[in-house]
């Protein structure tokens, strides 16, 4: 899984 | 940003414009959950603790803004300056029975054992059934005024923007959150009965009303 470290999704 | 998310979070504004106008114009809050606010307030502001710590872009700033300034907004209005309008004999769901079992699974499940990851998971989760006050409110008043139907509707459709958004940037990005998506699709699920009634009756310029 390659979640981003920062979430850029509101 | 891609067109999905783009839609989908201008849906999810909608919604928390209509609301707040609504409640605003009418001066009343009949036929809305204070406790589903309250809870949609909770997931603004666990989720976007990180205004305080990262900058991503001025849309995602401004945005994280306006929905918390909104929800504390629509709280206000609910619980402070028309609390005479608020129906708290039919807002009678359980909310206990949401946020332990989503603030215990949020610490089990999560990204990263650190702190705002863990409020980032908890917000994530809370927000998939945050809804279900609301949505038991109106199984218990049988009915729900067509404009709360269309608040309702943008906020289930932003989510379901979502996980389009989601295929979108797995095929294009290879980015995959299986904490967000599972939520998501929980969320969008528990709204099918909703969207139904909205599709068959308010569309149909119908007044929502189950079943008694």
């Amino acid at each position: 899984a390659d979640e981003s470290a920062t979430h850029d999704e509101l | 940003m891609n067109i999905f998310r783009g839609i989908a979070d201008f849906s999810h504004l909608a919604a928390i414009i209509i609301l707040l106008h609504k409640i605003w114009k009418s001066r009343s809050c009949a036929g809305i959950s204070g406790k589903s606010q309250i809870l949609f307030a909770i997931v603004f502001t666990t989720r976007y603790l990180d205004l305080l710590t990262s900058f991503i872009s001025l849309y995602n700033t401004s945005m994280k803004v306006i929905y918390i300034s909104c929800s504390y907004a629509t709280v206000y209005l609910i619980y402070m300056k028309f609390r005479a309008t608020y129906d708290g004999n039919h807002d009678s769901f359980r909310v206990e029975f949401l946020v332990v079992p989503v603030g215990g699974l949020a610490v089990l499940i999560n990204h990263d054992f650190a702190l705002l990851e863990i409020l980032w998971t908890f917000s994530i989760y809370l927000e998939s059934v945050a809804i279900l006050p609301q949505l038991f409110m109106i199984s218990k008043t049988g009915e729900a005024e067509t404009i709360t139907t269309h608040y309702l509707f943008c906020l289930g459709l932003y989510r379901a923007l979502y996980l389009f958004n989601w295929i979108w940037r797995f095929y294009f990005e290879g980015f995959f959150d299986m904490i967000a998506i599972v939520a998501g699709l929980v969320q969008t699920v528990l709204y099918c009965d909703f969207f139904y009634l909205y599709v068959t009756k308010v569309l149909k310029g119908k007044k929502l009303s189950l079943p008694a």
